[in-house]
């Protein structure tokens, strides 16, 4: 439905926004290099069933996901390195990696490789934005194209919320995906302030600066 | 866009 396809070509775009900034400024300063890692990490545990995912849509988005992620990881982690400041980036992500890993092992849909990885994917994803979110904070404010990355990947999953809705009342057949449902809310929550200094600064033109 | 078993949302 066109909520989930917007949400789609949200997150593709906030993709293809933070290598335009990337390229374009030939610097990756203001990117948290460990949330890409975190990103990395939900597309590879998510897309394990890859090589049988039927539907065409989601194939290409799989890849698509992957490859740019992959690239992006490589622009920082080699192309523009000098401009990665680790002093910056200073969030724990063993705390996000224990919590997204203990809720995988303790609700999964079932106890099969596939469905633990895929759970462990969800909560992180709700989770792997804090290290930017954090990094923002400390340096107080944002280039314009850095805050429309973060802001298109806050739409995605805030998009996917009213396809759930959608979903649950057009198809009789449709179950809820709980764990996906609740991850998808914990990780708009997350997004909340941003998206209000956002709305209120960058759509007036200004800088974005915290207060 | 049905999956059969796996999940079917990216």
């Amino acid at each position: 439905n066109i909520f989930r396809v917007l949400g789609d070509f949200s997150h593709l775009a906030s993709i293809f926004i933070l290598l335009h900034k990337i390229q374009q400024l030939k610097s990756c300063s203001g990117i948290s290099f460990k949330s890409q890692v975190l990103y990395m990490l939900v597309y590879i545990t998510r897309y394990l069933d890859l090589p049988w995912t039927s539907s065409p849509y989601n194939f290409i988005f799989k890849v698509l996901f992957i490859s740019s992620e992959l690239y992006i990881i490589y622009l920082m982690a080699r192309a523009y390195k000098p401009t990665n400041d680790p002093n910056l980036d200073t969030f724990h992500v063993e705390f996000l990696l224990g919590f997204a890993g203990l809720l995988a092992l303790l609700f999964p849909y079932k106890y099969t490789i596939l469905e633990v990885f895929w759970a462990f994917s969800i909560w992180l994803e709700s989770v792997a934005i804090l290290p930017q979110l954090f990094m923002l904070q400390r340096t107080g404010e944002a280039e314009a194209m850095t805050a429309h990355y973060i802001a298109a990947l806050g739409m995605y999953r805030a998009l996917y919320i009213p396809n759930w809705i959608y979903r649950y009342f057009s198809e009789p057949t449709h179950k809820v995906d709980t764990i996906a449902v609740t991850a998808g809310i914990l990780q708009t929550i997350l997004y909340s302030d941003f998206f209000w200094i956002y709305y209120t600064k960058v759509m007036r033109g200004e800088k974005f600066k915290l207060p | 866009k049905k999956e059969e078993g796996g999940h079917d949302e990216l």
